[in-house]
């Protein structure tokens, strides 16, 4: 919630200028964009009609550079890297930040071998100081290093944009987690209900019992 | 007036009266009748305050002082500050250290302001209860000789949180050689065996007064504000795992009394029938409190742990 | 509303907040530790 009130600003700065800005001045736009430091969300921006106007046009790339931003990974870009603009050491960090996001999205426990291989980075303090100061500083992700077992244990990631497919997957997470509590709440209060009816019969029991006490200690 | 909200009448019970003051302090009705004071209304602040200040100590005694006014037959406490020492079970006039700090306090206080006196002192009793020991009795009668009025309260941190509510006591004591008339009922609570002299011999030196609460208006917004940013630590929280020195105390201290009852009942020679009728009474009532102390501690764990089941199934049972 | 969605997302990914075969070994101990003084409680009743 804190990343989304963050970049709120940011994303409608874009939008703007994405309005504002003619074909040609675009690509900037973009670059700029996937340069900042605080921006992490591009559906936005995507979805601006001048940016998916650029479909088709030399300046495509860049519309394909934005859609690696919203869903893609490092890797991604280093498969299509000939077809795709060189990109600015700002640019790589961010992906690479985003790529982090990804991995965090499937698995809570990310081991450091994995995190170096996907992420290019040769040795474990590097990794460390990336995942320290690029991603939990700039509040994207907070979890714990557990150097002795060699992994990053996330506690918490921020979302990444969302493709159409995943839509329906969240949907239905949803309505499991509702039906969960829904039917948590209705055990709950059958317990209330035995519990009073359990009391109830109790009182009545040993109300019963003094009775009886009484009874027999009146006759004897 | 009667149509006024709550939140109103609180607001106006800030206000300062000196000239009322002033009067109570002249006539001294607490003089001529050792039941007088009967209430004790607390602010939430010094509530808060006092209870955040207990925890603090841990399993160590803290102290501190209440500052407030009289109205009519209650004590009412507007405010608390913490002094400087501890271990106040451990020796007489533990406050004898702080007097320095009291004196600068006070003033500071009427300096910048805030114009109600001292009218009491608080404790903590970590995880043995809300009562007075003979050290807390002797100390408050000799607060009640020199600075009345001034009242006792009692809190136990332990059982605040094992209880999920404060778990707190005020009291006055009476005057040397005053028997009180009608023996007061006070709500039941488990005393370590380790104590139960202590709590036993002095226990009729001393009344409880009932406490009620009250917060201002602004109190309310702020608490409101204070719950949303703390919800997450009191959702993640759990009693379970947070008192289990207490419970094993607790747990330990039951066995004790389980066999000190066997042990009573053995010694008689095990016939029901060999014993007097008064003293198979005063042992059917210490079984009773064994088994109403079992199913105190009993509910509380289960507290515990349904608090625990519910937040497992609600954030455990779920996967995409 | 895609702010909404990746808080969403975010959200469910969390799910569940603890999976491991340690949580469960300390949760069913402090099920049965419980559950073992309610007993021991029930019998003193008696």
């Amino acid at each position: 919630m804190d990343i989304e009130q963050k970049q709120a600003d940011l994303i409608d700065y874009f939008v703007k200028q994405a309005h504002n800005h003619k074909e040609e001045s675009l690509p900037n736009v973009i670059v700029e964009a996937t340069s900042n430091s605080s921006l992490f969300a591009f559906s936005e921006i995507l979805a601006v009609p001048n940016i998916t106007q650029l479909r088709g046009t030399k300046y495509s790339v860049f519309v394909d550079v934005l859609q690696l931003f919203a869903h893609g990974t490092w890797s991604d870009y280093k498969k299509n890297v000939e077809r795709l603009p060189p990109m600015v050491p700002d640019q790589i960090r961010k992906l690479k930040q985003l790529s982090v996001l990804t991995f965090a999205e499937t698995n809570k426990v990310l081991p450091y071998d994995k995190l170096m291989q996907e992420l290019d980075v040769s040795n474990v303090r590097e990794l460390e100081d990336f995942l320290i100061n690029e991603c939990m500083y700039s509040g994207i992700v907070r979890g714990k290093l557990d150097q002795l077992r060699r992994c990053f244990e996330v506690q918490f990631a921020a979302g990444r944009d969302l493709r159409p497919e995943q839509l329906e997957n969240m949907i239905r997470t949803l309505e499991s987690w509702s039906t969960s509590s829904d039917n948590l709440l209705v055990s709950i209060q059958d317990k209330i209900k035995w519990a009073d009816t359990k009391s109830e019969m109790n009182k009545k029991h040993q109300k019963d019992v003094e009775d009886r006490m009484e009874a027999a200690k009146k006759s004897s | 007036s009667s149509s006024s909200s709550p939140s109103v009448d609180s607001d106006a019970l800030y206000f300062y009266d000196e000239t009322t003051q002033t009067r109570y302090q002249k006539e001294k009705p607490w003089a001529k009748d050792p039941h007088y004071f009967k209430r004790v209304r607390i602010s939430a602040l010094a509530l808060l305050k006092m209870v955040v200040h207990a925890r603090s100590g841990g399993t160590i005694e803290i102290m501190g002082l209440m500052q407030g006014k009289i109205d009519g037959d209650a004590i009412i406490v507007m405010d608390a500050f913490a002094l400087p020492v501890e271990g106040t079970e451990t020796r007489v006039n533990a406050q004898a250290d702080a007097y320095e700090y009291m004196v600068d306090y006070s003033t500071t206080n009427k300096q910048a302001g805030r114009l109600e006196n001292v009218v009491g002192w608080y404790h903590s009793h970590p995880g043995y209860g809300c009562w007075l020991s003979g050290i807390d009795v002797s100390t408050q009668m000799l607060n009640q000789q020199y600075q009345e009025p001034f009242l006792a309260v009692v809190i136990d941190p332990t059982r605040t949180v094992s209880a999920g509510k404060v778990d707190i006591g005020a009291f006055r004591t009476f005057p040397e050689g005053y028997k009180a008339p009608d023996e007061h009922v006070s709500e039941y609570q488990t005393i370590p065996l380790n104590k139960i002299e202590d709590f036993g011999v002095h226990c009729k030196q001393y009344y409880p007064l009932d406490i009620t609460y009250f917060k201002s208006s602004l109190d309310c917004r702020l608490l409101d504000l204070l719950w949303n940013k703390y919800w997450v630590n009191t959702l993640s929280s759990s009693p379970l795992v947070g008192n289990r020195d207490y419970v094993a105390g607790q747990i330990s201290d039951l066995a004790e009394k389980l066999e000190q009852a066997e042990n009573q009942i053995h010694s008689r020679g095990g016939g029901g029938s060999f014993l007097l009728p008064g003293k198979k009474k005063e042992e059917e009532s210490q079984l009773k409190k064994i088994t109403r102390d079992s199913s105190k501690i009993t509910v509380e764990q289960v507290h515990g742990l349904m608090s625990q089941v519910i937040k497992d199934t609600l954030f455990n049972s779920v996967r995409q | 509303e895609n702010s909404l969605l990746r808080q969403v997302s975010s959200l469910l990914r969390r799910l569940p907040v603890i999976e491991s075969e340690k949580f469960q070994d300390d949760f069913l101990m402090e099920y049965n530790d419980t559950v073992l003084i309610t007993y021991l409680a029930m019998i003193t009743n008696c």
